[in-house]
């Protein structure tokens, strides 16, 4: 079997505007994934740094990029797992850490299989992982303008997920659907 | 969403998923993305799928896992099946999504239903990448 490291970078109706970033994006994780396979041997390893390369850009809804609820926060969450052995390691709720998808690999070393809200926190305390202080470092001002224009079609009465619209942000372009 | 699958000379499989959600989600939601069998699965003996876009649909359709088992027992390529379960979910549920594929052989299956998806791999020295429907760009690295 040749070895092959295959990454997307999300689906949607990406604007125009950010097509050229997501894919210089994909290929840098495409290539950065490719790189660790060769160095380590080991899948987990590749997934997780392509997965982490792509929490870095801003072009991503991961990581520091991410979307806002519509309280305005960044919350979170990631899945890892092994084929090998059928481990898994997920995590939601997560809150002002840069990269979510180390958190879930780190969770695959616990009983469990997925953690969530105020435990996965403490847990992330516990392991060592920076919480970022002050919160908020992750929103971005392109997701401000995001939430801004979803919230602005709500006060216009707009019904976001319209049976003909579920998965399409057209109507707010800069918002993402996951 | 961002994820990634990759497979090793000896077949074994891994697959990350991680996402900031959808714009306006109410506080406390969770999508599809950290769900086993939604947003990611693996499975050397069939395969590896990372899944993107509309969460609530996604997780009802159980999309990664609905891939594999097409692979496993409808004997589809993993391209046939990504692309098969993808307009199966969506004429079902409306919701729109995307999922990246490697079966135990190393075949690579990418299909979304939605405008757009970006994706991009590496086999030996060939980068290939794409984000158009019927979009395959390739370059050698």
């Amino acid at each position: 079997i040749e070895p092959v490291v295959l990454v997307h970078g999300g689906a949607g109706d990406i604007p125009s505007e950010r097509v050229e970033g997501k894919l210089v994006g994909v290929k840098l994780a495409a290539k950065v994934g490719y790189a660790k396979l060769r160095e380590t041997g080991s899948v987990l390893d590749a997934v997780e740094e392509a997965v982490r390369s792509m929490e870095l850009d801003p072009y991503f809804n991961a990581g520091y990029g991410s979307v806002l609820t519509t309280q305005g926060n960044v919350e979170m969450e990631a899945s890892i797992m092994n084929g090998t052995t059928l481990r898994a390691g997920c995590c939601t709720l997560v809150k002002d850490i840069m990269h979510p998808i180390s958190l879930a690999r780190r969770v695959m070393k616990t009983p469990h299989n997925f953690l969530g809200g105020e435990g996965v926190m403490r847990f992330a305390a516990e392991e060592g992982f920076e919480i970022m202080d002050p919160p908020g470092q992750l929103v971005t001002d392109y997701a401000k303008e995001a939430l801004e224009e979803w919230k602005e079609g709500q006060r216009r009465g707009e019904v976001e997920f319209a049976r003909t619209e579920i998965g399409s942000s057209n109507k707010y372009s800069k918002s993402e659907v996951g | 969403t961002v994820g990634a699958v990759a497979i090793d000379s000896s077949g074994n499989i891994a697959v990350a998923t991680s996402t900031g959600g959808i714009t306006g989600k109410l506080p406390g939601r969770i999508g599809d993305t950290p769900l086993v069998g939604a947003g990611t699965y693996a499975d050397n003996l069939v395969g590896g799928v990372s899944t993107t876009g509309h969460g609530e649909t996604i997780m009802k359709y159980s999309l990664a896992h609905d891939i594999l088992k097409r692979i496993e027992f409808l004997g589809e390529d993993a391209q046939t099946a990504t692309e098969n379960s993808c307009k199966a979910m969506t004429d079902r549920l409306v919701g729109t999504a995307g999922a990246i594929t490697i079966d135990r052989k190393g075949q690579v299956g990418i299909s979304f239903t939605s405008k757009r998806m970006a994706w991009a791999y590496i086999k030996g020295t060939q980068l290939k990448y794409g984000i158009e429907q019927n979009q395959h760009q390739e370059e050698t690295v």
